[in-house]
């Protein structure tokens, strides 16, 4: 049996709506310790590695593993039916055929559920773990969005090039070429603003726009993430939740 | 001219 609360059905539906666009159908895992999804896009370019924690929950129980099988356009749709500040409860039995989603708005006493049909889906499951990468970025989740949203006016590709004390995009199209360049900086006041850098080595890599289009509909989720890169890598991009995180394995483009 | 790699050329499928 599972039954997971969230406080507010706002913190679910930015999540579903962060990686709804990527992949269409996947498995929700669901473990004593919560909830995990893992789904690769049809091209196998973009993987999608969701964790909500059992502590994103005002009240969780999960006894048994339960997988539940979500077209996530359908979720998407019940999801809407919900107001923001209502909870949202996922209750599934054992070996379910549905998932019930039950918002309550507390102050008007009212109730209401949608039952969301499963579907039975086979995905690969990859072996993403282990990796070690040359270098890591800390900045505010807006700047990348801005970075990838204001180059991809340019270009289908985005080359990231770290150095000790810089990170550079840099974009070349048709119609010319764009950059811009940010620098480490900490804002002591507010950490969201900080940018970092770890560097192992130097790193230059090229990246799909239209990709990373879809990776900053995660910018939702967290003011600031972090971009792990290590040549001809995939590249991991990671937007913490309270308890959690949701994150995305990129493929690199590379010369012909 | 970029060309696009894929995920399956660097991860195992378990």
């Amino acid at each position: 049996m599972l039954e997971a609360k969230f406080e507010q059905a706002a913190f679910f539906k930015k999540i579903i709506d962060a990686f709804k666009d990527t992949v269409h159908l996947c498995n929700f895992n669901c473990s004593p310790s919560g909830i995990t999804v893992q789904a690769v896009d049809d091209s196998r370019v973009l993987l999608v590695s969701l964790l909500i924690g059992e502590d994103s929950f005002t009240s969780y129980r999960c006894d048994h593993n339960i997988t539940l099988g979500v077209d996530l356009t359908a979720l998407a749709k019940v999801l809407k039916c919900g107001n923001n500040d209502d909870t949202l409860s996922l209750v599934a039995e054992d070996t379910p055929e549905s998932v019930l989603i039950v918002f309550e708005d507390t102050q008007k006493d009212r109730i209401s559920e949608y039952s969301l049909k499963l579907i039975d889906i086979e995905s690969d499951f990859l072996d993403i773990d282990d990796i070690e990468y040359d270098s890591v970025v800390n900045l505010p989740s807006s700047d990348f969005q801005k970075v990838a949203r204001d180059l991809s006016q340019l270009s289908d590709s985005l080359a990231i090039v770290v150095t000790k004390d810089t990170i550079k995009f840099e974009a070349n199209g048709d119609i010319g070429t764009g950059s811009v360049i940010l620098k480490p900086f900490t804002d002591l006041e507010n950490p969201q603003n900080t940018v970092k850098v770890e560097l192992n080595k130097p790193v230059l890599l090229s990246f799909g726009l239209k990709y990373l289009l879809d990776v900053v509909k995660g910018s939702s989720l967290a003011p600031a993430m972090s971009v792990k890169l290590s040549e001809k890598t995939p590249a991991l991009f990671e937007y913490k939740l309270p308890s959690g995180y949701l994150r995305f394995y990129l493929a690199p483009k590379f010369e012909e | 001219k970029m060309k696009q790699s894929s995920l399956l050329s660097f991860f195992t499928k378990r």
